[in-house]
């Protein structure tokens, strides 16, 4: 279970400051489907950020499993993310000196796989999302929806219990959007937590529930029938 | 008048190569407003690119306002560029280090243009995106949607007459998406060529003709009633 408790995060740029999230309390059962959703601006990719542990809260308190996670050290948090989460960038963040399978295989280093094994589950995850001739390019070499299904496949490399996607299929064309939500809703069925940040409805529509932001703020949340 | 005449373009990788764009003919009329589709990889932005004088293609011939384009040395592409042509990239290539007014000058600096004329400019084309509070703001202090917008504006500064949209809503929310293309329609009344990159339906309707791509080859098109 994920929960945030009166979330607040403000940025401070010099004299000025942007109130990015403004007290959010909201829980996310272990296996749900959710969609954020809201304006530019609204929130989303901050609320996201905070519940990866990319980012600390600036007042409220974050439970990742019961554990307080403003307790814990950095390099707990990033063993924590290294182990359950998957994170699906809205800029992909993908490393432009590495070639695709290395771009997926990143997580699996830092775990201490074998080669080959990290690279077989690289080859794996590259045919799920379509790309199993690109191995060998680097990002520079690819469209962006290639791009962004690089950053899908690395993301899922550590198998990771719960997946944060920022916009996963922004790039994509519908029938491809379509197979990253396929493999999205697969991967949901199997116990996986996936909460995905969207603006396009037709993407919505996987998600059992949909939160709606505005200025910071949850403005209302719709459950699936 | 835009016109692609058996354009071909293909990318060498080393020993592999990849064939972004295969004998592609088409035209693009004076103030058309035409929008390009298909899967993600089919060579929707190599297309652009070209067109963009951005890249040159592999065979084949560009002619921009019947001058063929393959005929013009790079400061003559370059300068006709700059006069003509706005670009918004599918990646927004905002430079990190300027804020965003000084992002949305950038063309006219090269232009030539004063200080102050520069600077109401970016002001008045920072307010029609929606960013009149963030103009000292840096990229990284922005949004995915609001550093879309600031690649709006700024391909916008030097009032060019033909327009090229890569993806310019993939991180936008319907309604402020629908903002942006309120803004595009305007200039197209206005007489403005606008050729436009988007996999998303209820934006592509703006356009009164439709490029599908398949593979590198235009598959059909489609023209609005
Ligand atoms: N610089 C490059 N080097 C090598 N291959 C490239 C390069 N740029 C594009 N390609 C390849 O050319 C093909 C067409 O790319 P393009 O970017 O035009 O596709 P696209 O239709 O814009 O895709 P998307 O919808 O994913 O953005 C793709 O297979 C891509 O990998
Ligand atoms: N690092 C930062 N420094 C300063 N302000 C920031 C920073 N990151 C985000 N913001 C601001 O916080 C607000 C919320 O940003 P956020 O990225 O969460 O919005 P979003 O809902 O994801 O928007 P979009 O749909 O455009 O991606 C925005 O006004 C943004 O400018
Ligand atoms: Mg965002
Ligand atoms: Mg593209």
């Amino acid at each position: 279970v994920v929960r945030l408790e009166s979330v607040s995060k403000v940025y401070y740029m010099g004299t000025q400051s942007v109130k990015a999230m403004v007290d959010v309390s909201i829980s996310f059962e272990e296996g749900c489907f959710t969609a954020i959703m809201g304006p530019s601006g609204s929130g989303k990719s901050t609320m996201l950020n905070l519940l990866g542990c990319l980012d600390r809260p600036t007042s409220g308190k974050y439970f990742l499993s019961g554990q307080d996670v403003s307790n814990m050290e950095d390099n707990e948090l990033s063993a924590m993310r290294l182990r359950r989460l998957g994170f699906i960038f809205q800029s992909f963040n993908l490393i432009p000196q590495l070639t695709v399978a290395e771009n997926i295989e990143m997580p699996l280093y830092y775990m201490g796989w074998a080669a080959d094994e990290s690279k077989s589950r690289a080859e794996q995850l590259a045919a799920m999302v379509g790309l199993s001739e690109r191995l060998d390019h680097r990002p520079a070499e690819l469209s962006g929806g290639q791009q962004q299904r690089v950053a899908v496949a690395r993301a899922l490399a550590n198998d990771p219990s719960v997946i944060l996607a920022d916009e996963p299929t922004g790039n994509l064309d519908s029938a491809t959007g379509a197979q990253i939500m396929d493999l999205m809703a697969d991967l949901n069925s199997q116990g996986k937590t996936i909460i995905m940040v969207t603006h396009e409805s037709h993407i919505a529509v996987y998600a059992k529930r949909r939160i709606h932001m505005l200025d910071g703020r949850i403005e209302r949340i719709e459950e699936a029938a």
